[in-house]
């Protein structure tokens, strides 16, 4: 039985990309079968693991718009035996327009995907900073959403955005999604502005709010020029216990459900 | 004579929102008449600056579909007399698609802000973190754009797209279409990483790169919830400092040209 998740937020810069390479390599450590889709015309979670897909290879933009069969996009990380990929590329930019023009177009990632999930664990998708059709495509191929909230101002106030996109994602096109949990990113114990957004996060949340806190940590903004998830670029850094922790959360809250 | 210019990255979190309120505040501050325009769904410019437009106001949602002329949009800020906002608000969600509809899309913006640019010095326009028909408009309306760039690496591998986008809007929408300026945010000196990026950004922009660097420096991120521009909230910061230069910067480049 497989779990797709899609890391979505449409506010910037949040910690989506860096959510979506870690969690899906720390699940691949704890033997999961996991995929990770691209679906961000910036490819950063592609060039973040150092799969540079060309015009000759498939990528995520053949799969919606049904030009290629998704098993042909899927592509493997050496080091990594349990962790596989589906990349996006810039030519992705020009899917939201294409994508507008066909029937049932919310649910093109939902058809390619039936074919193929049930060979994982765990499918997730790591979303562009938007509610277009491609964030949609994730939204409705998705059984829950994880959200990535940064510790600062302007993350709190998009959540009103980002809940009521949910919301009518649930009754007009995928009734099944739920909110799998959100995250608070990049926290500085020194600051007390962390402090303030992670508090009013609780009041907000509950327990959807995780256990797990993924501090502020500069070896996570390095580990992707070096094309590796962190704990293959440093497994002492607090960026990888992190991540390794919530991979931890998220399984053992599968196994209580 | 106005200038326009358009705040764009559509890599998200790179500083788009605090470069544009603080400047147009530091602007304005030197007494020059100046417009932020949010064109933004997320409406973080609108709110980081405590106006907010509730079902009541005109914002540039209505201005962009033609359903109101753009002299009923623009408010004041209380304490800066030189400053004049037009609004964003969550319904300009919908704004993509319906533009796709309209004749001569990417016009919209130009056109509505060609009746009232001529009153003010300086245009900034906050964009959305992605590459639509907003963005377009934006591009389109402005005659240069000014690029915030984080010193992290998905932030170097993001200014090929943008490059390249600005290279198609000036060939087939605005040829008059220049880069203002790249400019370092969230500078922390004692990264290698930051080094190493800035180094990067020089050897590829060269001296389009301001002189000016913003540092990473938590009175900015703090600013927003109490509803001012750095330089109201904290005049002895470094971020006002930064942000007043980089105001100079530009003011004196204007004048050489
Ligand atoms: N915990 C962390 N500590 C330090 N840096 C981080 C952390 N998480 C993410 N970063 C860095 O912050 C920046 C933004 O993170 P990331 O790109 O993952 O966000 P995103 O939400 O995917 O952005 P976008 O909205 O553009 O898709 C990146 O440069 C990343 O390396
Ligand atoms: N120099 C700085 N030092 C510290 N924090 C900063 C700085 N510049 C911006 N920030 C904070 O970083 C976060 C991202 O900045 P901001 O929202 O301005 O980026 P953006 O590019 O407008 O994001 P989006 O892509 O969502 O529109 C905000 O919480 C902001 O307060
Ligand atoms: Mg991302
Ligand atoms: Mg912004």
């Amino acid at each position: 039985m497989s779990r797709v998740i899609a890391i979505a937020n449409q506010k910037g810069g949040v910690g989506k990309t860096t959510t979506a390479i870690n969690l899906a390599a720390a699940l691949s450590v704890a033997e999961k079968r996991t995929l990770l889709i691209d679906i961000d015309p910036q490819a950063n979670a592609s060039s973040g693991l150092g799969v540079k897909a060309d015009n000759s290879h498939v990528t995520i933009y053949e799969v919606l718009l049904g030009n290629s069969n998704i098993e042909n996009s899927i592509m493997e990380y050496p080091g990594l035996e349990y962790l596989r990929i589906i990349p996006s590329q810039i030519r992705l930019v020009g899917a939201e327009l294409e994508l507008g023009q066909l029937d049932e177009r919310e649910y093109c990632l939902k058809k390619a995907l039936s074919t193929v999930k049930d060979d994982y664990d765990y499918v997730l998708i790591d979303c562009p900073p938007s509610l277009g059709l491609l964030t949609i495509n994730a939204l409705v191929a998705a059984q829950s959403v994880l959200v990535p909230m940064q510790c600062e101002y302007y993350a709190l106030e998009g959540l009103g955005l980002l809940l009521s996109t949910l919301h009518r994602v649930q009754q007009k096109l995928n009734p099944g999604l739920s909110l799998e949990g959100v995250l608070l990113t990049m926290f500085d114990r020194r600051l007390n502005l962390s402090l303030q957004v992670a508090e009013e996060a609780k009041k907000y949340f509950g327990n959807k709010l995780y256990n797990t806190i993924i501090f502020r940590n500069v070896r996570l903004s390095e580990a992707p020029s070096f094309e590796k998830p962190i704990m293959l670029y440093d497994i002492k850094s607090t960026g990888a216990e992190n991540y390794l922790n919530l991979a931890k959360e998220i399984i053992l809250n599968d196994k209580k459900s």
